[in-house]
């Protein structure tokens, strides 16, 4: 069932490069045709990302699961699985910012861990992984990542996604990548023909005529684009009250007019929590040597 | 051998017993999932289903379902009803009334608020496991974000992005906004 009918009656095989590229902000999207014979017949889309150097990837997520290849270079990702627990806890930087201040000021040494630290820790989250060269990286269908290059060489991802995998309710050729931010194009969007596009929005506009017809008029004017994330379609309103914000920063969660693309720079540098990065051999070296020195211990 | 499987097993549960709920906010309603963990014969069908009960003005936190297409059915009441597709467009924004349907796809944003009626429902999903992501909330994927990222992200100070991650602290029901405690019989 992995291919429609015909597809994989291929004569002929041939080396594919990609054939369309995005340029965000902080790095560079090329996707592979989708629509080619080959990929049509394997069920399978592949696209390269490549993250420059403090370069955050938005997070996002597909409903066909991902195998991630990381070609060149380090990062570290987060993933957001439903119902996991926040494990990773910090001290914002602001917060350790203004503790070291406060110690400079103080002149002093740093006070202990009892003193003055309870309630301080300022952030969870979700664990952090780290991304080196040669990982294979597995994402279930449907869970939300983010990811960011903290290397010094810009951070080469090779992606899979299985469109015809049986979590894949949607497209079975043509993916669908649902961002939480930002304002990015769809990456395969521009592949599936103007003719196929035209009839999506041509089935939206009657079906908002429809509504109408019912009675029902569309509250927000109906916004049709090609860009955008999960929240830009909610009515900025309920977003807020969802969030228990104010309207003003529901707006920013939309981005209408964030035109970074769906990987964005951080000027700074990104400051999170993230377990320590050690590198393969010093791995290998660390669990020979806890070998030998500890040998028959338990 | 079919008796001893198919036959004799079990083929319903009661979904509408406010005792059984697995998520309950006196202040905004009660949500109760049936899938093949609490009834197996479900694994052979592949589906799923879920019965929701938002009081006034409450509202189900924005969210997706992973692994499933969700068809909802308006048992009593009201809710506007937002659904967003990949493209950020809104596809749907519309009170959903008893005895309608609409058909929320896999991985489209969704959020419902009851009107003052309240609303009832119960949404028949496509995977015996259908799993949904919450988008605001205690348990939601902004929560699972540091707010380094998410201030970088949506291009606010710390502060806000704090704000934003933490203000809600319920985990799927949301109360309504300036509402005091209203238990509902």
């Amino acid at each position: 069932g992995r291919a429609r009918e015909n597809e994989c009656q291929i004569d002929r095989l041939t080396a594919l490069e990609p054939s369309n590229r995005i340029q965000a902000e902080g790095g560079l999207t090329e996707v592979w045709d989708c629509q080619d014979q080959q990929f049509r017949c394997s069920g399978v889309t592949v696209i390269r990302r490549t993250i420059e150097r403090n370069g955050l990837l938005l997070p996002s997520f597909t409903s066909g699961p991902e195998l991630i290849y990381i070609e060149q270079g380090n990062g570290i990702s987060g993933l957001m699985i439903p119902g996991c627990p926040e494990t990773f806890e910090s001290l914002s930087t602001q917060e350790a910012w203004r503790e070291g201040m406060e110690r400079g000021m103080r002149g002093g040494r740093f006070q202990g861990q009892g003193q003055g630290r309870q309630g301080r820790f300022q952030d969870q989250h979700q664990k952090i992984r780290h991304l080196r060269q040669g990982d294979i990286f597995a994402m279930p269908a449907g869970v939300a990542h983010w990811a960011y290059n903290n290397g010094d060489e810009p951070l080469v991802a090779v992606i899979l996604i299985d469109t015809s995998n049986h979590a894949n309710q949607l497209d079975k050729d043509v993916p669908r990548r649902f961002y939480l931010a930002g304002n990015p194009e769809q990456e395969h969007e521009q592949q599936q023909g103007r003719h196929h596009q035209r009839r999506e929005f041509q089935e939206q506009g009657q079906q908002q005529q429809h509504h109408q017809r019912r009675g029902g008029e569309s509250r927000r004017g109906g916004r049709q684009s090609d860009s955008g994330n999960v929240f830009s379609g909610f009515d900025t309103r309920t977003l807020a009250q969802s969030f228990g914000v104010s309207e003003e920063i529901a707006q920013r969660l939309q981005a209408e007019q964030d035109e970074r693309g769906n990987i964005v720079l951080v000027q700074e540098g990104l400051h999170v929590v993230k377990p320590p990065s050690r590198s393969y051999e010093e791995r290998e070296e660390r669990s020979r040597g806890s070998r030998s020195r500890y040998g028959s211990m338990n | 051998g079919l008796e001893e499987t198919i036959c004799s097993a079990r083929l319903s549960e009661n979904i509408d017993r406010p005792s059984e709920a697995d998520v309950y906010s006196p202040e905004a309603g009660r949500l109760t999932t049936l899938n093949s963990f609490n009834l197996p014969i479900l694994s052979f069908l592949r589906l799923s289903a879920e019965k929701g009960v938002l009081y006034r003005n409450a509202i189900m936190a924005p969210h997706y379902n992973l692994n499933a297409h969700s068809i909802i059915y308006g048992v009593r009441g009201r809710a506007r009803i937002q659904i967003v597709n990949a493209q950020g467009n809104s596809v749907f924004d519309d009170e959903l009334r008893q005895g309608q349907i609409v058909v929320v796809p896999q991985n489209f944003a969704v959020i419902k608020q009851a009107t003052k009626e309240g609303f009832e429902w119960v949404s028949f999903k496509t995977c015996e496991n259908a799993l949904f992501q919450t988008l605001a909330g205690r348990t939601s994927a902004i929560r699972a974000m540091p707010v380094e990222v998410i201030s970088n992200i949506y291009q606010i100070s710390r502060e806000q992005a704090h704000r934003l991650k933490f203000s809600r602290s319920e985990t799927t029901l949301f109360r309504p906004e300036n509402q005091g405690y209203q238990r509902r019989e």
